[in-house]
Order: structure tokens, then C-alpha cells, then sequence
């Protein structure tokens, strides 16, 4: 009687106490199994490409893994892998994983252009609603004429005003 | 009463139509909110009886269909261990209507939606309720857990148009878990625990609108150790009892690590429905502590614990600490002794009576004393003294004159009155407020040591040590508290605590001593 | 005594969130697949 435990014949009304065990006893032949919770979030690409059989037909789980998207985001690979996953697997956790990329090396979205800047500069101006100066964006150059190949590429825009309603 | 007759073949072809939208035209997002639109029109959204039944008949034919396809492809395999998982086709079509149904409403104020909402709840507890009250032990929790896991996922990440939409989308399923509770439905026990925690309900709850979501999870959290209670009380734990309890550790350590103040600020609340042979669960609540803050190693060489900065502070306690007292209408008689400034001995010789229970009460609570009083007494009583001593300034550092005399002079007395059983539970409740540096933990360990000091009967300073070593000899985690006190215990000579014939009672309790002197440097 | 909880299947000295990948109370293992997260509407370029 002087420790922890209580006297073990001095339960709660024993009858209530019998009936939950047993419930419970039930209740763990039934416990969730991870496939019980698990529901293959469909990728289903914009313009799916039809690719023979022999092709990986799903995704190598290693692209959904937070590491693979820091290493893309980190120096020496540039920026390019991670737009591609932004722009061309859209509504897919490689895309969330780009964008958090992108923000850890100072690129702002801008809802209104859907395009990403980087302060080339400091800006000239600087208030709580907007600043203002040279940035780095992340553009698609379309093709002059036909038989040019449009492509990604970066641009300088100077006296441009980023305001801050648009920063996604 | 039944419904009106055709009914549920009318909700049923309704039913089938949306499964075409779904598995045929690929669910686009114009059909759905079309189909929506003719719900509405159709006068089955209103909240009123019919949309009460048309929800309880759409969620009576996904839950037979998921059972019926288990058994179907359960019966087609040899042994059991084949047994093929349900399939949840009906039950995620269904989940996805309501989440359509929600998504497009076409009335624009929230507080349709989150009416409607709150009925299609109130709709499932209900059918899940009468489900479980009908097929007892043979109630399959599956589908139930499927629907929930399907409307987490979905409804609380709805873009929340405002916080204060998506927090109530939040509360509503914190409310319809509360009434699937353990002790209402003790068959869908696991499935409950594991909603409750899921990663897209328990941390927004804690997250989102501050800390407006945290006295539902406290709730929740309450409902299960209550029912855990009478299990964990005599520690034997069997298979799904223990399974249950090893599930609910990593829950508070998910809580402990992540969220800490949300354990540290509701740890009065936790004790009191922890049972006393909880020890290590006990120590998880107990050794939380903000996230900002330092903690010095207890056993550096002369730590002055007076001088912390922390110390000083009050914690936070969200818990109502006077609510036990306020019940047994005892808070006015403390108040009036704390302020008495004398030793009414009358106050003190019933207080003894008071802190036990009726017969009938002490066998469902597995003690003859009321633990929640004791620990409301002994917090409440010290918060008080606390208070008046900071008024007078009193509590300065490096204080070491007995603090608030008529507070002190209640525990001293309950240590002595109170027999072996009761002086276990009051000096446990001391020892719980044994967390993080502030001033409960300072004046608490003050207390602890002034009774071991001022004890004149051996018993009492066995006690003393039994329950800080019983909760030190555990497993990790150790509360900063403990460790600061029975260090100081063990180390100032003035106690004489190594000159107490009870530490050489037994050679493992002599090794027990050494080994723990040894660890506490 | 308890337990040692470090033998739950949960890093208590990880620097990020335990909750993100919390996969049942039942587990050892984190969750699999991806993590809840979701995209903003704007994300959606043409």
C-alpha cells in the first residue's frame, strides 16, 4: 500500500469494465491497416505521353522525396530542374517541393504572371505595399516563326514594380 | 419512423448517378457542382428530416457495400490470412459527394455550409452509435474509419477561405469524435485513436486560429485516458489494453515534441486522469517545457536554481485548478484558512475526512481517496501562498525562510494525518508540479524537501523518497523538477539523507540508491 | 519502468515536425507517400 500500484480487487464496477475489455478485444482484431488510410493520390499529368509498355509506367518513388528536391535546389545544379517541376508537373507534390526550393534561394511568385523574380538588386524602392528595381525572371521565350523552337530562359527586367498583393 | 415510402429507392438512383459522374466522366468539377446545384433544388440539402435521412441512407448503402465486399472476397479465399482488404469504392464515392456537396454549395455564407455540415456529423455518430449498439463486439470499424479518413483529408485541407471556416470544420470533427469516444464506443477504440491523431486533424487543431483549438484535443485526450484508466491502474496490461497504451505514447510524444506547450500548459488536467501507476506517461506530461527555453543540466556542480530568471515565472496552467474544490464546495473554507493566519485546527482535522470517498465511489475509483481534490487542494493551496508571497516579496532569491506559514502548516499537517495511502497521493500531487524552471517548481521543491526536513517519522521520508525515486528509476523522460530536487535531497547534507536506515533496507534497494547517486553525479 | 520510447519508431531528436509524417498510433514507420501538403490555385499556370 505504499506505492504505486492500487489494490487490483478494488476496480471500477467490474461489469462495466468486462464489456469494454471485451469490446476492445474485438476492436483490436480490427485495428486500421496503413492500406485502410491509403489512397493513391492519382498523378495524372496535363498531356499524359504514351510511352511503350516497357517504360516505367508510375513515377520512381525516390521524385517524391523532400531530400532529392533539396539536393536539385542546392548549388551546382541551377534552377532549371526545379522550374521544369513547377511548370510541367503541376497539382503534384514535386511541384510543392520546387516552389519550397525556389523560396529557400530568394525566387518570389507572382500570382498575376505566374512567373518566378529574383531580385537582380536591392530595390530602389521599398514600401508595405510594393518594391521597385531589377529582377531576375523566369520566362518561356516563344518561337518568332514557326520553325523557331520556343524555350525557358531568364530575363532582366529593370524599374520593375513587384507588388506585394500578387506574392503568392 | 421509416421513411416516406420510395424514398430510398429515389436517394438510391440519385446515388448511382453521382457514381457515374465519379467513375465514368472522370468526377469534372462543372458535373459535380451541377449535380450539387440539383441536390439543392431538389430540396435535399435543407437540413431538415429529409436531408437527414437522405444522408443516413447513402451512408447505410456505402457501409453495407464495403461489408459486403469483404465478406464476398473473404469468402473466396482459403485461410484467412489471404482475408482481401474491403473494397472502399462506395465509401470514398460517398465521401467525395459530401465533400462536392460542401465545395459547391451554391449558398455563399459559410454558415450554411458549416450547419450542413455539422448534420451530416451528427448524421454518421448517430448511424455509427446505432450500428454499435446493435452488432456490439461485431462491429466492423473499417468502413466508419475509411469515411473519417476520406474527409480529413479533404475537408481539412479545404482552402479555408478563412481560418475561422476551416477551424470550424475542425471543431465539428472534434465534436463528433468526442461522442464516438472510447467509453461510448469502445469497439472502434483504434480507429478513434488514429483519427484523433491523424497528421491532417490533431496538428491543425493545435495550429490553426492560435490556440483556440486546443481545449478540443485537451478533451479528446481526456477521453481516452479516462478510458485507459481502469486498465493502466493495475498494471497488467493485456494484449490490446497494452497495444492501446503503446499507441497513446506515441501520440504524447508526437505532442511532446512538437507541441510541448500544449502538454505543459494542460498538465493539471492530464494528472488528474493519469492513474498514479502511470509513471513514465506521467514524467512525458510532467517533462514538456516551451520550446524557447534552456534548460540547465540538474546536475551541474553548485547550480543555483534560485538564480534562473524562469524561476520567478508563473507557468501558464489553462486546466481550472479550483474546479475540484469549487465542487465539493471547499474553496471558500481554504480561502478562509489561507487568510486566517492561524492554525484553525478545525479547518485542518476535517480537511482528512473531506479528501475521501464515499464507498461506493472509492471502488470505481480504485482508491479511497478523491485524487483530483488532492491534487486541486495542494496546487490551489500553493498557487495561493505563491501569490502572497510574491506580494510581500517574500520570494526573493536565495530565500531560504519558510515561506507562507499557514500553507506550509497544511501539508505539514497531511503529511502527518494523512495515512500511508492518502500521504502517497497528496505528496504525488506535489511532485507532479515538479515540471520546467518557474515558481510552482520552485516553491513545490521547496515544500518536498521542508516536509522530508521537518518530518519527524522515518515513514515520511521514505515515502518522500519512494515517490521521487519511483519516478526516476522509469525510463526517460525525467521532469527538469525532479531531478533539481532529489538532487538537492541527496547531496545537502542537511536532510541526512544518506543517514536513513530505509535506503539499506534491501541490497537491490542499497544498489538502486548507488546507482542513482552515481547518474545524478 | 516503462519503456525505452526511442524503440516507438519516432526520431525525438529530429529538428522538423514528428506530426508531418506521423503515420498511425499503431506504426513504427512514418507515414508513406507524400506528406499532406497542397498547392495554391495560382500554381496552376496555362
Amino acid at each position: 500500500e505504499l506505492g504505486a500500484i492500487g489494490d487490483p480487487s478494488a476496480l471500477g464496477p467490474m461489469h462495466e469494465q468486462m464489456d469494454n475489455l471485451l469490446m476492445l478485444e474485438a476492436a483490436y482484431r480490427r485495428v486500421p491497416q496503413p492500406k485502410d488510410s491509403e489512397r493513391p493520390r492519382p498523378y495524372t499529368p496535363r498531356n499524359p505521353a504514351i510511352t511503350p509498355q516497357t517504360f516505367p509506367q508510375t513515377q520512381a518513388p525516390i521524385i517524391s522525396n523532400p531530400l532529392l528536391w533539396e539536393r536539385f535546389g542546392s548549388d551546382g545544379y541551377g534552377t532549371d530542374t526545379l522550374f521544369f517541376a513547377f511548370y510541367y508537373q503541376q497539382n503534384s507534390y514535386q511541384q510543392y517541393l520546387a516552389a519550397k526550393e525556389l523560396k529557400k534561394q530568394s525566387w518570389r511568385y507572382h500570382r498575376k504572371y505566374n512567373t518566378w523574380f529574383q531580385r537582380h538588386k536591392e530595390p530602389k524602392i521599398a514600401t508595405d505595399e510594393y518594391e521597385q528595381g531589377a529582377y531576375v525572371y523566369f520566362d518561356f521565350q516563344t518561337p518568332k516563326d514557326e520553325n523557331q523552337e520556343g524555350g525557358w530562359c531568364q530575363r532582366i527586367k529593370n524599374e520593375f514594380m513587384f507588388e506585394y498583393s500578387y506574392l503568392e | 419512423e421509416t421513411d416516406p415510402a420510395g424514398f430510398r429507392s429515389r436517394v438510391t438512383t440519385l446515388f448511382k448517378s453521382w457514381y457515374q459522374i465519379c467513375e465514368v466522366s472522370g468526377a469534372n468539377e462543372t458535373a459535380c457542382s451541377q449535380y450539387v446545384l440539383h441536390l439543392h433544388q431538389t430540396g435535399l440539402l435543407k437540413g431538415d428530416d429529409t436531408t437527414e435521412s437522405f444522408f443516413r441512407i447513402l451512408l447505410e448503402l456505402s457501409v453495407a457495400h464495403c461489408i459486403s465486399s469483404e465478406e464476398i472476397s473473404s469468402g473466396a479465399v482459403q485461410s484467412p490470412q489471404q482475408a482481401q482488404s474491403p473494397s472502399f469504392l462506395i465509401i470514398d464515392i460517398y465521401a467525395k459527394l459530401v465533400f462536392s456537396i460542401l465545395k459547391h454549395f451554391p449558398e455563399q455564407e459559410s454558415s450554411s455550409k458549416l450547419f450542413l455540415l455539422s448534420e451530416i456529423m451528427a448524421v454518421t455518430v448517430r448511424s455509427i452509435q446505432k450500428d454499435a449498439e446493435e452488432k456490439k463486439s461485431s462491429l466492423n470499424p473499417i468502413p466508419y474509419f475509411r469515411l473519417f479518413i476520406n474527409w480529413l483529408l479533404d475537408l481539412c485541407s479545404l482552402d479555408p477561405g478563412t481560418d475561422g471556416a476551416n477551424f470550424q470544420v475542425l471543431t465539428a470533427f472534434a465534436n463528433a469524435f468526442h461522442a464516438l469516444q472510447p467509453l461510448k464506443i469502445p469497439a472502434f477504440s483504434f480507429a478513434w485513436l488514429e483519427l484523433v491523431s491523424h497528421r491532417s486533424f490533431m496538428p491543425k487543431l493545435l495550429t490553426v486560429n492560435g490556440q483556440k483549438g486546443w481545449p478540443y484535443v485537451q478533451r479528446l485526450l481526456v477521453d481516452l485516458l479516462q478510458f485507459l484508466e481502469p486498465f493502466l491502474r493495475n498494471a497488467e496490461l493485456g494484449g490490446p489494453v497494452h497495444f492501446l497504451y503503446k499507441g497513446t505514447l506515441r501520440v504524447l510524444l508526437v505532442l511532446l515534441h512538437d507541441f510541448p506547450e500544449f502538454l505543459c500548459d494542460y498538465h493539471f488536467t492530464f494528472c488528474d486522469v493519469i492513474p498514479s501507476s502511470c509513471i513514465q506517461m506521467r514524467n512525458i506530461i510532467l517533462s514538456s517545457f516551451p520550446r524557447n527555453m534552456r534548460l540547465p543540466d540538474p546536475s551541474t556542480p553548485n547550480l543555483k536554481i534560485d538564480l534562473l530568471p524562469e524561476i520567478v515565472e508563473a507557468p501558464c496552467i489553462l486546466s481550472e485548478v479550483d474546479a475540484a474544490l469549487k465542487a465539493k464546495q471547499m474553496k471558500n473554507d481554504v480561502d478562509e484558512y489561507l487568510m486566517s493566519r492561524q492554525q484553525s485546527s478545525s479547518f485542518l482535522s476535517e480537511l482528512k475526512q473531506k479528501l475521501l470517498l464515499s464507498a461506493s465511489e472509492a471502488s470505481s475509483a480504485g482508491t479511497r481517496y478523491s485524487v483530483p481534490l488532492i491534487n486541486s487542494l495542494v496546487l490551489y493551496t500553493g498557487m495561493q501562498a505563491i501569490q502572497q508571497l510574491q506580494a510581500t516579496q517574500q520570494l526573493q532569491a536565495g530565500e531560504t525562510q519558510a515561506p507562507n506559514v499557514v500553507a506550509l502548516q497544511m501539508f505539514k499537517y497531511l503529511s502527518m494525518e494523512l495515512d500511508t495511502e492518502g500521504r502517497y497521493l497528496f505528496l504525488n500531487a506535489i511532485a507532479n508540479q515538479l515540471r520546467y524552471p518557474n515558481n510552482h517548481t520552485h516553491y513545490f521543491s521547496f515544500i518536498m524537501l521542508y516536509l522530508f526536513f521537518e518530518s519527524d517519522q522515518e515513514i515520511i521520508q521514505e515515502q518522500i523518497t519512494r515517490v521521487l525515486l519511483e519516478r526516476l528509476i522509469v525510463n526517460r523522460p525525467h521532469p527538469w523538477g525532479l531531478l533539481i530536487t532529489f538532487i538537492e535531497l541527496i547531496k545537502n547534507p542537511r536532510y541526512g539523507f544518506w543517514k536513513q536506515a530505509f535506503i539499506r533496507c534491501a541490497p537491490e534497494i542499497e544498489k538502486i540508491f548507488e546507482s542513482v547517486a552515481r547518474s545524478c553525479g | 519502468h516503462g519503456i525505452d520510447l526511442t524503440t516507438l519508431g519516432l526520431n525525438l531528436n529530429s529538428t522538423e515536425n514528428l506530426h508531418k509524417t506521423f503515420g498511425s498510433p499503431w506504426s513504427n514507420e512514418p507515414s508513406k507517400g507524400d506528406p499532406e501538403f497542397s498547392v495554391p490555385q495560382c500554381y496552376y499556370a496555362k
